[in-house]
């Protein structure tokens, strides 16, 4: 493992920490999108279920078992917990992500590298975790001001995603058969669609001011 | 690759 895969899992491991510390000491969930939590929920779900075919490691098993626990906590607190669940934007949070659900497992049965039921879960859990983050970036839009601790997670989810490009890269050059264009691409994807979201992010921490999207 | 390394990545 290169020190730039373990740097996304680190980022991503922190995103996570944020945003389990931003609902337990503020017992809020504002800003929050439910539909995007579901979907990585949905996301690890499907992609892990390898944790009872295959072993690469302790430290990969591990996590797989922190980000399955983790995203369905998070899911669990803002559908029912008796405080967290009031403070849910649900009116704001009107993304349709069925249809997710729905092009992705279209993509995945159509473009996968073998056509059995844990390839094809796998490729559907890449394809959709490159779109999961739309509902909440269109939540983030509509709400207009970010509080702290949700910038941060979003944050820190595209540092995770940038990091791994930079370990797809590292990997090109230095492993001899390295192919895996359904990642790649779909990382790509999913990073380009935090662009955006970064330059603002940046725009904020210049001024030193506090982050704002544009209605 | 080895088959069991393919998905190596979390």
């Amino acid at each position: 493992m290169n020190i730039f895969r373990f740097l996304g899992d680190m980022t991503h491991l922190i995103s996570i920490l944020i945003l389990l510390l931003k609902i337990y000491a503020t017992k809020s969930c504002s800003g929050i999108s439910l539909k995007t939590q579901e979907l990585y929920a949905l996301v690890f779900l499907a992609r892990y279920l390898d944790l009872f075919t295959d072993f690469i490691s302790v430290y990969n098993s591990v996590m797989k078992v922190v980000f399955i626990a983790s995203s369905l906590a998070i899911v669990w607190c803002m559908r029912r917990h008796r405080v967290v669940r009031r403070s849910y934007d649900k009116e704001l949070d009107t993304f349709r992500h069925y249809f997710l659900v729905a092009a992705c497992l279209a993509l995945a049965l159509l473009v996968q590298e073998k056509f059995t039921f844990l390839e094809v879960l796998w490729a559907f859990s890449i394809y959709l975790e490159a779109v999961a983050i739309l509902p909440q970036l269109v939540l983030l839009q509509r709400s207009g001001n970010v509080d702290n601790l949700t910038g941060q997670y979003v944050f820190f989810l595209g540092a995770y995603r940038a990091f791994y490009i930079l370990n797809w890269i590292y990997r090109y050059f230095t492993e001899t058969h390295f192919s895996r264009w359904i990642s790649c691409v779909s990382g790509l994807v999913q990073t380009a669609l935090y662009a955006d979201f970064f330059y603002y992010y940046f725009i904020s921490w210049k001024n030193n001011s506090k982050l704002q999207l544009p209605a | 690759l080895p088959e069991e390394k393919r998905h190596d990545e979390l």
